[in-house]
């Protein structure tokens, strides 16, 4: 239950780390006045043939980046928004010429799809949700899930898209009596759905039936925790997470990301292992996104941490470029690229 | 250690969906 438990990772220092497993391979200008506030990567087909694409996310504007020869890039479509901002791009897996957007001041109000018309190629935006939404995730088998309500009257919906992003199916879900912070998929279960609450606890859903299985309580050192992935494994549940409101340790630095290993038959759980940032490296993290073994992370800073999670280390340092913070940071969904954007509208694409 | 997380199901997810429905 504790995290006196979890084994810290080693912490090499920064003067050890250094870009050397990060090499830029290619710069996207989004020239948009407004503040960039997120990018993502997806497959758009168009002619019959689908390309890699970026998508980037300005306060009004988001646009739908393809690939030209030699790592250049050509804005195709662009989506406008005029009454209330977009807070984040919200991918979802297995959908091809659809992404959604969450648009809101401070929480998040709406919910959108953002396609192209068949007839004309003119692109089209449609309201899934609106109303007080705290939590939204897109999920493989092209299903996004959200939660929204207060705590007497939440709600937790899943929608399911038809192939070419249209018509889609409702289910809710049974709400547990707390609000939700953050959704999780559990890796190869696809119909297991986590979620992490403002009371500590992560709960667990089966989504083919809609019952709430399990509340499971974790340890109370780290408050408002994210869930980035999980995986079942001999019985025990692996889960992910990520420490936006940790404070600054002394001895250990700031925990970034930890791994905690729970029996869902149970509920007991504890901690495996922290990845805190390396010695000598100020701040606390701010925002980051894992995929497969690798976590990645924008400090306070201004600075991009990686880890390895399974050697269970930082492995490179990404120091602010051309006297611009990092602001936020994605791994590519269709290839092993880092996407990494400072607020200007600067994405710089690293192969890692 | 993971003793102390008591007995492991590796059918905990159909496990726990069955006695969710009782």
């Amino acid at each position: 239950h504790s995290t006196e438990q979890t084994k810290v990772a080693d912490l090499p220092t920064c003067d050890s780390l250094n870009t050397g497993s990060l090499q830029l391979v290619s710069k996207l200008k989004n020239p948009s006045g407004s503040c960039s506030v997120d990018v993502s990567a997806m497959w758009w087909e168009r002619a019959g043939f689908k390309e890699p694409c970026i998508i980037t996310a300005c306060e009004y504007v988001v646009s739908l980046w393809k690939p030209l020869d030699t790592w250049q890039w050509e804005k195709i479509y662009t989506w406008h928004f005029i009454e209330v901002p977009v807070l984040q791009i919200v991918p979802v897996p297995d959908v091809c010429n659809l992404v959604c957007v969450a648009l809101g001041s401070l929480e998040i109000r709406e919910i959108r799809a953002l396609l192209c018309s068949s007839d004309d190629e003119s692109e089209k935006q449609v309201l899934l949700k609106s109303g007080n939404i705290k939590a939204v995730l897109g999920l493989t088998k092209r299903r996004l899930v959200s939660s929204s309500g207060t705590l007497c009257d939440q709600q937790v919906e899943l929608m399911t898209f038809a192939e070419d992003g249209g018509n889609k199916e409702k289910q809710f879900l049974m709400p547990p009596e707390e609000t939700i912070l953050t959704f999780g998929e559990v890796q190869g279960m696809q119909d297991a759905l986590l979620g992490t609450t403002t009371m500590n606890n992560i709960v667990i859903w089966n989504l083919k039936t809609g019952q709430l299985l399990k509340k499971m309580h974790i340890d109370d050192s780290y408050q408002a925790s994210v869930c980035h992935k999980a995986y079942s494994e001999m019985g025990l549940l692996f889960v992910i997470l990520s420490h936006p409101c940790a404070k600054e340790r002394e001895a250990l630095g700031s925990p970034a990301f930890q791994l905690i290993v729970i029996n869902p038959k149970t509920a007991l759980n504890m901690g495996v292992m922290l990845y805190c940032l390396p010695q000598g490296q100020a701040g606390r993290f701010l925002e980051g996104d894992v995929r497969d073994h690798v976590a990645a992370a924008v400090l306070t800073s201004g600075t991009i941490a990686i880890w390895d999670l399974l050697l269970g280390h930082c492995t490179a340092l990404l120091p602010p470029t051309s006297d611009q913070n990092w602001s936020f940071v994605k791994w590519s969904g269709t290839d092993s690229h880092l996407l990494a954007g400072q607020k200007d509208g600067n994405i710089f694409i690293y192969r890692y | 250690s993971l003793k102390d997380l008591g007995p492991i199901s590796l059918n905990w997810f159909e496990e726990l969906s069955s006695e969710a429905l009782l």
